[in-house]
Protein backbone atom coordinates (compact mmCIF):
# COMPACT_ATOMS: atom_id res chain seq x y z
CA UNK A 1 0.00 0.00 0.00
CA UNK A 2 1.33 3.46 -0.71
CA UNK A 3 1.09 5.67 2.17
CA UNK A 4 0.27 8.89 -0.06
CA UNK A 5 -3.34 7.29 -0.52
CA UNK A 6 -5.83 5.83 1.51
CA UNK A 7 -7.32 2.26 1.30
CA UNK A 8 -9.62 4.07 -1.62
CA UNK A 9 -7.31 5.52 -3.37
CA UNK A 10 -7.93 8.95 -2.48
CA UNK A 11 -4.77 10.91 -1.75
CA UNK A 12 -3.20 11.80 1.70
CA UNK A 13 -0.44 13.61 3.42
CA UNK A 14 2.54 11.55 3.45
CA UNK A 15 6.31 12.18 5.01
CA UNK A 16 9.06 10.59 4.94
CA UNK A 17 10.63 7.88 7.69
CA UNK A 18 12.34 10.16 10.63
CA UNK A 19 15.93 9.51 9.87
CA UNK A 20 19.59 10.36 11.29
CA UNK A 21 20.67 12.30 8.32
CA UNK A 22 23.79 12.46 9.07
CA UNK A 23 24.64 8.94 9.40
CA UNK A 24 27.53 7.36 6.61
CA UNK A 25 27.81 11.53 5.18
CA UNK A 26 31.29 12.64 5.15
CA UNK A 27 31.84 15.41 6.96
CA UNK A 28 34.16 17.98 6.35
CA UNK A 29 36.40 19.02 9.14
CA UNK A 30 38.83 21.73 9.37
CA UNK A 31 41.68 20.48 11.82
CA UNK A 32 42.15 16.90 12.45
CA UNK A 33 44.73 15.67 14.28
CA UNK A 34 47.11 13.15 13.00
CA UNK A 35 48.76 14.85 9.98
CA UNK A 36 51.74 14.91 11.59
CA UNK A 37 51.42 12.63 14.28
CA UNK A 38 51.33 14.38 17.58
CA UNK A 39 50.95 13.42 21.39
CA UNK A 40 47.27 14.13 22.86
CA UNK A 41 46.46 13.69 26.69
CA UNK A 42 43.55 12.85 28.16
CA UNK A 43 42.34 14.04 31.86
CA UNK A 44 40.83 12.19 33.94
CA UNK A 45 39.57 13.07 37.19
CA UNK A 46 39.43 11.31 41.07
CA UNK A 47 37.78 13.16 43.11
CA UNK A 48 40.32 16.30 43.80
CA UNK A 49 42.93 14.16 42.08
CA UNK A 50 43.73 14.74 38.19
CA UNK A 51 45.45 11.97 35.97
CA UNK A 52 46.98 12.51 32.80
CA UNK A 53 47.27 9.87 30.11
CA UNK A 54 49.16 10.48 27.07
CA UNK A 55 48.63 9.13 23.73
CA UNK A 56 49.18 9.60 20.26
CA UNK A 57 47.49 10.45 16.98
CA UNK A 58 48.75 9.34 14.12
CA UNK A 59 46.40 9.68 10.37
CA UNK A 60 48.57 7.42 8.75
CA UNK A 61 47.77 4.82 11.38
CA UNK A 62 43.94 3.03 11.38
CA UNK A 63 44.93 2.42 15.33
CA UNK A 64 45.54 5.71 16.02
CA UNK A 65 43.88 7.76 13.42
CA UNK A 66 41.08 9.70 14.82
CA UNK A 67 39.52 10.86 11.11
CA UNK A 68 36.18 12.90 10.68
CA UNK A 69 34.54 9.04 9.42
CA UNK A 70 34.12 8.46 13.20
CA UNK A 71 31.78 11.15 13.71
CA UNK A 72 29.01 9.60 11.78
CA UNK A 73 30.20 6.43 11.84
CA UNK A 74 27.93 3.33 13.59
CA UNK A 75 27.80 4.89 17.39
CA UNK A 76 28.81 1.73 19.23
CA UNK A 77 28.45 2.30 22.93
CA UNK A 78 30.90 -0.29 23.75
CA UNK A 79 33.63 0.54 21.19
CA UNK A 80 33.12 4.62 20.67
CA UNK A 81 35.12 5.80 17.97
CA UNK A 82 36.18 9.28 18.41
CA UNK A 83 37.05 12.73 16.11
CA UNK A 84 39.48 14.31 17.31
CA UNK A 85 40.42 17.75 16.99
CA UNK A 86 44.47 19.07 16.57
CA UNK A 87 45.42 20.33 20.13
CA UNK A 88 44.85 23.54 21.69
CA UNK A 89 43.10 25.59 18.74
CA UNK A 90 41.47 27.68 20.94
CA UNK A 91 39.33 31.48 20.08
CA UNK A 92 39.89 33.05 18.24
CA UNK A 93 40.86 29.40 16.31
CA UNK A 94 37.93 28.01 15.66
CA UNK A 95 37.35 24.05 14.15
CA UNK A 96 34.28 23.64 12.01
CA UNK A 97 32.91 20.37 10.84
CA UNK A 98 30.74 20.91 7.79
CA UNK A 99 28.19 18.06 6.79
CA UNK A 100 26.11 18.10 3.54
CA UNK A 101 22.89 16.49 3.42
CA UNK A 102 22.52 16.21 -0.20
CA UNK A 103 18.92 17.90 -0.43
CA UNK A 104 16.72 20.16 1.82
CA UNK A 105 15.52 18.03 5.20
CA UNK A 106 13.18 19.45 8.01
CA UNK A 107 15.43 19.17 10.75
CA UNK A 108 14.09 18.01 14.17
CA UNK A 109 17.86 18.11 16.26
CA UNK A 110 21.28 18.44 15.70
CA UNK A 111 22.99 16.39 18.65
CA UNK A 112 26.49 15.89 19.35
CA UNK A 113 28.14 13.25 21.92
CA UNK A 114 31.43 14.18 23.05
CA UNK A 115 34.70 12.22 23.68
CA UNK A 116 36.59 15.13 25.22
CA UNK A 117 34.63 18.09 27.56
CA UNK A 118 32.32 19.84 25.73
CA UNK A 119 33.09 23.03 24.52
CA UNK A 120 32.65 26.88 26.43
CA UNK A 121 31.45 28.34 23.47
CA UNK A 122 29.86 26.47 19.96
CA UNK A 123 27.68 27.58 17.63
CA UNK A 124 25.52 25.44 14.83
CA UNK A 125 24.43 26.82 11.59
CA UNK A 126 22.37 25.88 8.78
CA UNK A 127 22.50 26.10 4.48
CA UNK A 128 19.30 26.60 2.76
CA UNK A 129 21.20 26.41 -0.34
CA UNK A 130 23.46 23.92 -0.32
CA UNK A 131 26.65 25.79 1.27
CA UNK A 132 26.17 29.16 -0.55
CA UNK A 133 25.42 30.94 2.78
CA UNK A 134 24.67 30.47 6.39
CA UNK A 135 22.26 30.83 9.42
CA UNK A 136 22.84 30.93 12.84
CA UNK A 137 20.74 28.03 14.32
CA UNK A 138 21.99 28.25 18.02
CA UNK A 139 24.63 28.84 19.96
CA UNK A 140 26.09 27.68 23.42
CA UNK A 141 28.84 29.82 25.43
CA UNK A 142 28.93 30.15 28.94
CA UNK A 143 29.57 34.09 27.76
CA UNK A 144 26.65 34.32 24.90
CA UNK A 145 27.32 38.11 24.83
CA UNK A 146 30.81 38.15 24.36
CA UNK A 147 31.40 35.84 22.52
CA UNK A 148 28.10 35.76 20.07
CA UNK A 149 27.31 39.17 21.10
CA UNK A 150 23.63 37.59 22.15
CA UNK A 151 21.77 37.49 25.49
CA UNK A 152 21.76 34.46 27.19
CA UNK A 153 18.15 32.60 26.67
CA UNK A 154 16.91 35.55 24.95
CA UNK A 155 12.86 34.67 24.50
CA UNK A 156 11.57 34.12 21.16
CA UNK A 157 8.20 35.63 20.21
CA UNK A 158 6.07 35.05 17.32
CA UNK A 159 7.57 37.82 15.69
CA UNK A 160 11.35 36.49 15.59
CA UNK A 161 10.30 32.48 15.57
CA UNK A 162 13.39 32.66 13.20
CA UNK A 163 15.73 33.83 15.55
CA UNK A 164 18.90 31.81 16.54
CA UNK A 165 19.20 31.65 20.49
CA UNK A 166 22.14 31.46 22.81
CA UNK A 167 22.54 29.31 25.48
CA UNK A 168 24.45 28.54 28.71
CA UNK A 169 22.80 25.36 29.40
CA UNK A 170 25.11 22.02 28.29
CA UNK A 171 28.34 24.71 28.73
CA UNK A 172 29.77 22.99 31.94
CA UNK A 173 33.01 21.90 31.58
CA UNK A 174 31.82 18.05 33.05
CA UNK A 175 31.55 15.46 32.60
CA UNK A 176 34.68 15.34 31.00
CA UNK A 177 33.76 12.69 28.41
CA UNK A 178 30.92 11.59 27.37
CA UNK A 179 28.72 14.86 27.59
CA UNK A 180 26.31 15.61 25.24
CA UNK A 181 24.73 18.36 23.33
CA UNK A 182 21.21 18.34 21.70
CA UNK A 183 20.11 21.46 20.07
CA UNK A 184 15.91 20.60 19.01
CA UNK A 185 15.31 23.61 16.02
CA UNK A 186 11.38 23.74 17.51
CA UNK A 187 12.36 23.94 20.88
CA UNK A 188 10.71 27.12 22.30
CA UNK A 189 9.33 28.11 19.16
CA UNK A 190 5.81 29.45 19.94
CA UNK A 191 4.11 28.38 16.74
CA UNK A 192 5.71 24.81 17.36
CA UNK A 193 2.32 23.32 18.35
CA UNK A 194 1.27 24.04 14.77
CA UNK A 195 3.64 23.77 12.89
CA UNK A 196 1.65 22.56 10.00
CA UNK A 197 -0.10 26.10 9.68
CA UNK A 198 3.67 27.93 10.41
CA UNK A 199 5.37 28.68 6.55
CA UNK A 200 7.87 30.30 9.14
CA UNK A 201 8.61 27.37 10.85
CA UNK A 202 8.83 25.05 8.21
CA UNK A 203 11.84 27.53 6.59
CA UNK A 204 13.42 27.49 9.80
CA UNK A 205 13.53 23.88 10.36
CA UNK A 206 14.37 23.24 6.87
CA UNK A 207 18.17 22.83 5.80
CA UNK A 208 20.79 21.52 3.12
CA UNK A 209 23.89 21.32 5.13
CA UNK A 210 24.98 22.00 8.81
CA UNK A 211 27.40 23.77 10.12
CA UNK A 212 28.77 23.46 13.35
CA UNK A 213 31.54 26.07 14.85
CA UNK A 214 33.61 25.12 18.01
CA UNK A 215 35.06 28.01 19.03
CA UNK A 216 36.04 28.17 22.30
CA UNK A 217 38.11 24.87 24.43
CA UNK A 218 37.43 24.76 28.49
CA UNK A 219 40.45 24.98 30.11
CA UNK A 220 41.38 24.30 34.04
CA UNK A 221 43.61 27.19 33.21
CA UNK A 222 46.91 26.03 33.20
CA UNK A 223 47.36 26.26 29.59
CA UNK A 224 49.43 29.47 30.77
CA UNK A 225 51.36 27.95 33.70
CA UNK A 226 55.04 26.04 33.60
CA UNK A 227 54.73 22.98 31.17
CA UNK A 228 51.73 24.20 29.49
CA UNK A 229 52.94 22.26 26.29
CA UNK A 230 51.68 19.24 28.03
CA UNK A 231 48.73 21.12 29.31
CA UNK A 232 47.77 22.19 25.97
CA UNK A 233 48.06 18.82 24.28
CA UNK A 234 45.08 17.82 26.95
CA UNK A 235 43.46 20.17 25.18
CA UNK A 236 41.28 19.27 21.99
CA UNK A 237 37.54 18.98 20.81
CA UNK A 238 36.79 15.08 20.50
CA UNK A 239 33.09 13.42 19.17
CA UNK A 240 32.34 10.22 18.81
CA UNK A 241 28.78 11.32 17.22
CA UNK A 242 26.77 13.78 14.99
CA UNK A 243 23.26 13.28 14.50
CA UNK A 244 21.10 14.97 12.12
CA UNK A 245 17.92 13.91 12.93
CA UNK A 246 14.90 14.93 10.65
CA UNK A 247 12.80 14.48 7.31
CA UNK A 248 13.43 14.58 4.05
CA UNK A 249 11.42 17.68 3.32
CA UNK A 250 8.77 16.54 0.69
CA UNK A 251 6.03 19.03 1.38
CA UNK A 252 3.77 16.09 2.48
CA UNK A 253 3.88 14.85 -1.30
CA UNK A 254 6.14 12.32 -1.03
CA UNK A 255 6.79 8.71 1.44
CA UNK A 256 10.60 8.43 1.14
CA UNK A 257 13.38 10.02 -0.84
CA UNK A 258 15.81 8.12 -3.24
CA UNK A 259 18.74 8.65 -5.66
CA UNK A 260 17.82 9.91 -9.12
CA UNK A 261 19.91 8.72 -12.37
CA UNK A 262 22.36 11.40 -11.69
CA UNK A 263 22.91 9.93 -7.82
CA UNK A 264 20.88 12.91 -6.03
CA UNK A 265 18.72 12.38 -3.36
CA UNK A 266 15.47 12.94 -4.37
CA UNK A 267 11.64 13.05 -3.11
CA UNK A 268 9.64 10.40 -4.95
CA UNK A 269 6.58 12.61 -5.43
CA UNK A 270 2.64 11.69 -5.31
CA UNK A 271 -0.13 13.90 -5.61
CA UNK A 272 1.20 14.58 -9.09
CA UNK A 273 3.83 16.98 -8.07
CA UNK A 274 7.30 16.94 -9.37
CA UNK A 275 10.65 18.89 -8.54
CA UNK A 276 13.09 17.58 -5.44
CA UNK A 277 10.88 18.52 -2.55
CA UNK A 278 8.20 18.28 -4.51
CA UNK A 279 7.36 21.63 -4.64
CA UNK A 280 5.85 22.25 -7.76
CA UNK A 281 3.06 20.31 -9.86
CA UNK A 282 4.08 18.26 -12.69
CA UNK A 283 3.33 19.00 -16.17
CA UNK A 284 -0.21 19.84 -17.58
CA UNK A 285 -1.41 19.19 -13.58
CA UNK A 286 -1.77 23.34 -13.38
CA UNK A 287 -5.75 23.28 -12.93
CA UNK A 288 -4.88 24.70 -9.59
CA UNK A 289 -2.18 26.20 -7.67
CA UNK A 290 0.75 23.90 -5.89
CA UNK A 291 0.61 23.81 -2.10
CA UNK A 292 1.94 21.86 0.74
CA UNK A 293 -0.34 18.99 1.78
CA UNK A 294 -1.82 19.18 5.55
CA UNK A 295 -2.97 16.30 8.00
CA UNK A 296 -6.81 17.53 6.86
CA UNK A 297 -5.67 18.10 3.36
CA UNK A 298 -3.68 16.07 0.58
CA UNK A 299 -3.35 19.33 -1.99
CA UNK A 300 -2.69 17.03 -4.98
CA UNK A 301 -2.19 18.73 -8.11
CA UNK A 302 -5.07 18.66 -10.88
CA UNK A 303 -4.45 17.91 -14.21
CA UNK A 304 -6.15 21.05 -16.63
CA UNK A 305 -9.51 19.62 -18.46
CA UNK A 306 -8.48 19.73 -22.48
CA UNK A 307 -10.81 17.18 -24.14
CA UNK A 308 -7.53 15.52 -25.24
CA UNK A 309 -7.04 18.69 -27.53
CA UNK A 310 -4.21 19.42 -26.03
CA UNK A 311 -0.74 18.69 -24.20
CA UNK A 312 -0.06 21.96 -22.37
CA UNK A 313 -1.78 24.28 -19.88
CA UNK A 314 -1.30 26.93 -17.36
CA UNK A 315 -2.74 28.23 -14.05
CA UNK A 316 -4.95 31.59 -14.47
CA UNK A 317 -5.40 32.96 -10.90
CA UNK A 318 -8.32 35.31 -12.02
CA UNK A 319 -9.87 32.54 -13.63
CA UNK A 320 -9.29 30.35 -10.60
CA UNK A 321 -11.18 32.93 -8.30
CA UNK A 322 -13.75 33.33 -10.69
CA UNK A 323 -14.26 29.75 -10.22
CA UNK A 324 -14.36 29.56 -6.61
CA UNK A 325 -11.16 28.11 -5.76
CA UNK A 326 -11.97 25.30 -8.12
CA UNK A 327 -10.23 25.63 -11.42
CA UNK A 328 -7.75 27.95 -13.00
CA UNK A 329 -6.52 25.92 -15.70
CA UNK A 330 -6.52 27.39 -19.54
CA UNK A 331 -5.38 25.21 -21.90
CA UNK A 332 -2.52 26.12 -24.83
CA UNK A 333 -2.49 25.40 -28.58
CA UNK A 334 -6.22 23.36 -28.71
CA UNK A 335 -5.73 20.83 -31.84
CA UNK A 336 -8.17 19.29 -33.82
CA UNK A 337 -9.89 22.70 -34.72
CA UNK A 338 -10.74 23.39 -30.74
CA UNK A 339 -10.78 26.57 -29.38
CA UNK A 340 -11.84 27.92 -25.74
CA UNK A 341 -10.31 27.41 -22.33
CA UNK A 342 -10.84 23.69 -22.38
CA UNK A 343 -10.49 23.06 -25.69
CA UNK A 344 -14.00 22.27 -25.52
CA UNK A 345 -15.93 24.31 -28.52
CA UNK A 346 -14.64 24.26 -31.98
CA UNK A 347 -12.81 26.75 -33.57
CA UNK A 348 -13.99 29.28 -36.12
CA UNK A 349 -15.07 27.86 -39.20
CA UNK A 350 -15.72 24.71 -37.93
CA UNK A 351 -18.79 22.97 -36.40
CA UNK A 352 -19.40 20.09 -33.95
CA UNK A 353 -19.77 16.58 -35.01
CA UNK A 354 -22.37 15.43 -32.80
CA UNK A 355 -22.36 12.23 -33.76
CA UNK A 356 -18.55 12.24 -31.61
CA UNK A 357 -17.73 13.55 -28.36
CA UNK A 358 -15.86 16.56 -28.20
CA UNK A 359 -12.65 14.76 -26.58
CA UNK A 360 -12.60 12.70 -30.19
CA UNK A 361 -10.19 14.03 -32.63
CA UNK A 362 -12.68 14.60 -35.40
CA UNK A 363 -15.61 16.35 -33.74
CA UNK A 364 -15.04 19.12 -35.40
CA UNK A 365 -15.73 19.56 -39.29
CA UNK A 366 -15.18 22.52 -41.40
CA UNK A 367 -18.08 24.57 -42.54
CA UNK A 368 -17.26 24.29 -46.08
CA UNK A 369 -19.39 26.99 -46.60
CA UNK A 370 -19.85 28.24 -50.61
CA UNK A 371 -17.64 30.86 -51.31
CA UNK A 372 -19.98 32.76 -53.37
CA UNK A 373 -23.84 32.20 -52.29
CA UNK A 374 -22.46 31.65 -48.56
CA UNK A 375 -21.89 35.51 -46.80
CA UNK A 376 -19.06 34.26 -44.76
CA UNK A 377 -17.09 31.30 -43.33
CA UNK A 378 -18.47 30.62 -40.09
CA UNK A 379 -20.87 28.37 -39.80
CA UNK A 380 -23.48 27.55 -37.13
CA UNK A 381 -21.36 25.86 -34.16
CA UNK A 382 -24.37 23.31 -33.85
CA UNK A 383 -25.70 22.80 -37.20
CA UNK A 384 -23.53 23.60 -39.60
CA UNK A 385 -25.62 26.30 -41.38
CA UNK A 386 -23.30 28.60 -43.58
CA UNK A 387 -25.28 32.20 -43.59
CA UNK A 388 -26.47 32.19 -46.92
CA UNK A 389 -27.09 35.57 -49.61
CA UNK A 390 -30.33 36.92 -50.49
CA UNK A 391 -32.23 33.76 -52.18
CA UNK A 392 -29.64 31.19 -51.34
CA UNK A 393 -30.26 27.94 -49.63
CA UNK A 394 -28.40 24.74 -48.69
CA UNK A 395 -26.78 24.21 -45.49
CA UNK A 396 -23.61 25.24 -47.11
CA UNK A 397 -25.56 27.80 -49.18
CA UNK A 398 -24.59 26.30 -52.47
CA UNK A 399 -27.86 26.36 -54.92
CA UNK A 400 -30.66 29.16 -54.95
CA UNK A 401 -33.99 29.29 -53.47
CA UNK A 402 -37.22 28.13 -54.93
CA UNK A 403 -38.67 30.95 -57.43
CA UNK A 404 -34.78 32.50 -57.44
CA UNK A 405 -32.33 31.51 -60.47
CA UNK A 406 -28.56 32.09 -60.57
CA UNK A 407 -27.59 35.33 -62.10
CA UNK A 408 -24.25 36.15 -63.26
CA UNK A 409 -23.19 38.36 -60.26
CA UNK A 410 -20.93 37.02 -57.32
CA UNK A 411 -22.65 39.53 -55.19
CA UNK A 412 -26.31 38.96 -55.70
CA UNK A 413 -25.77 34.83 -57.23
CA UNK A 414 -29.46 34.39 -56.97
CA UNK A 415 -32.16 36.46 -58.44
CA UNK A 416 -36.42 36.18 -58.27
CA UNK A 417 -37.30 34.46 -61.18
CA UNK A 418 -39.40 37.31 -63.04
CA UNK B 1 -36.93 18.44 -57.08
CA UNK B 2 -33.18 18.69 -57.15
CA UNK B 3 -32.25 22.22 -57.25
CA UNK B 4 -29.52 23.20 -59.31
CA UNK B 5 -25.96 24.07 -57.46
CA UNK B 6 -24.72 27.21 -57.87
CA UNK B 7 -22.64 27.18 -61.34
CA UNK B 8 -19.21 28.95 -60.48
CA UNK B 9 -18.55 29.15 -64.14
CA UNK B 10 -21.56 31.31 -64.94
CA UNK B 11 -20.17 33.94 -62.83
CA UNK B 12 -18.67 36.98 -64.43
CA UNK B 13 -15.75 38.23 -62.07
CA UNK B 14 -14.68 41.53 -64.38
CA UNK B 15 -15.01 44.27 -61.33
CA UNK B 16 -15.26 41.68 -59.00
CA UNK B 17 -11.36 40.37 -59.25
CA UNK B 18 -10.87 40.94 -55.49
CA UNK B 19 -13.80 38.46 -54.62
CA UNK B 20 -12.65 35.50 -56.76
CA UNK B 21 -12.07 32.42 -54.83
CA UNK B 22 -8.20 31.19 -55.87
CA UNK B 23 -9.19 28.07 -57.71
CA UNK B 24 -11.87 29.36 -59.42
Amino acid sequence: PDPCYDENGNPRRCIPDFVNSAFGKDVRVSRTCGSPAARYCVVTEKGEERTRDCHSCDAGDPKKSHPPAYLTDLNNPHNLTCWQSENYVQAPQNVTLTLSLGKKFEVTYVSLQFCSPRPESMAIYKSMDYGKSWVPFQFYSTQCKKMYNRQNKAAITKQNEQEAICTDSHTDMHPLTGGLIAFSTLDGRPSAHDFDNSPVLQDWVTATDIKVIFSRLHTFGDENEDDSELARDSYFYAVSDLQVGGRCKCNGHASKCVKDREGNLVCECKHNTAGPECDRCKPFHYDRPWQRATAREANECVACHCNLHARRCRFNMELYKLSGRKSGGVCMNCRHNTAGRHCHYCKEGFYRDMARPISHRRACKACDCHPVGAAGKTCNQTTGQCPCKDGVTGITCNRCAKGYQQSRSPVAPCIKIP
Amino acid sequence: EVMPTLDMALFDWTDYEDMKPVDT
